[in-house]
């Protein structure tokens, strides 16, 4: 998985 | 982006458009639950703190702005202009349980305990249960506006291509978060008995009614 860095998505 | 998304983003900026449209047409806010949209606005101005430390893209600030900005009118039009044209006697959904509730969701599940993301949790899932008012007031009255019934799939159906859109990222990207998936299945769930009632009368034609 990922790692949020930050959203991208509204 | 993707297709999904691109789509989802659309129908939510023409769900607003729907909305603002029927207000402005009929000169009512009438059949709208004024909680919902006030808890719109939560969602939106919680989700985008990161509006001025985090960029993505032009496309995602003006979103973002459009979001905070379109919903925090038409709280405030339904709080002056239009305050008389609705009744809040129908619309008696207890919405502390729904803050409280994503309150209590967001401080056991999120990814990291900071301010922002904390927020941004929140905003998920209250995103998830923030219709209920207005299809508890639906259920009430048990019929709606076609325009209204309009604005309420575009909205739906943003969410639902949302999780089609995490379902797509997690293939071709391997991105996954698991938040707003369940949260976008959770608010999918409850937008069912509307969706069944909206392709199998609305879009025939008739008016939306509940049986």
């Amino acid at each position: 998985a990922a790692e949020p860095v930050g959203h991208d998505e509204l | 982006m993707n297709v999904f998304r691109l789509v989802a983003d659309l129908m939510h900026l023409a769900s607003i458009l729907i909305l603002l449209l029927k207000i402005r047409k009929t000169r009512s806010a009438a059949g709208i639950s004024f909680k919902s949209q006030l808890l719109y606005l939560i969602v939106f101005v919680t989700r985008y703190l990161d509006l001025f430390t985090h960029w993505v893209s032009l496309y995602n600030t003006a979103m973002k702005v459009f979001f905070i900005a379109s919903s925090g009118y038409i709280v405030y039009q339904m709080q002056r202009r239009y305050r008389a044209t609705w009744d809040p006697a129908l619309d008696t959904f207890r919405i502390e349980f729904l803050l409280g509730g994503a309150a209590v969701m967001s401080l056991i599940f999120h990814t990291k305990f900071t301010f922002l993301e904390l927020f941004w949790t929140y905003s998920i899932w209250l995103e998830a249960v923030a219709i209920l008012p207005q299809l508890f007031q639906m259920s009430r009255t048990g019929e709606a506006e076609t325009i209204t019934a309009h604005y309420l799939f575009a909205l739906g159906a943003y969410r639902g291509l949302y999780v089609v859109n995490w379902i797509y990222r997690y293939a071709t990207e391997g991105y996954w978060e698991w938040i707003p998936f369940l949260a976008g299945m959770v608010q999918t769930v409850l937008y069912a008995d509307f969706f069944y009632v909206y392709f199998s009368r609305v879009m025939r034609g008739k008016k939306f009614e509940l049986p």
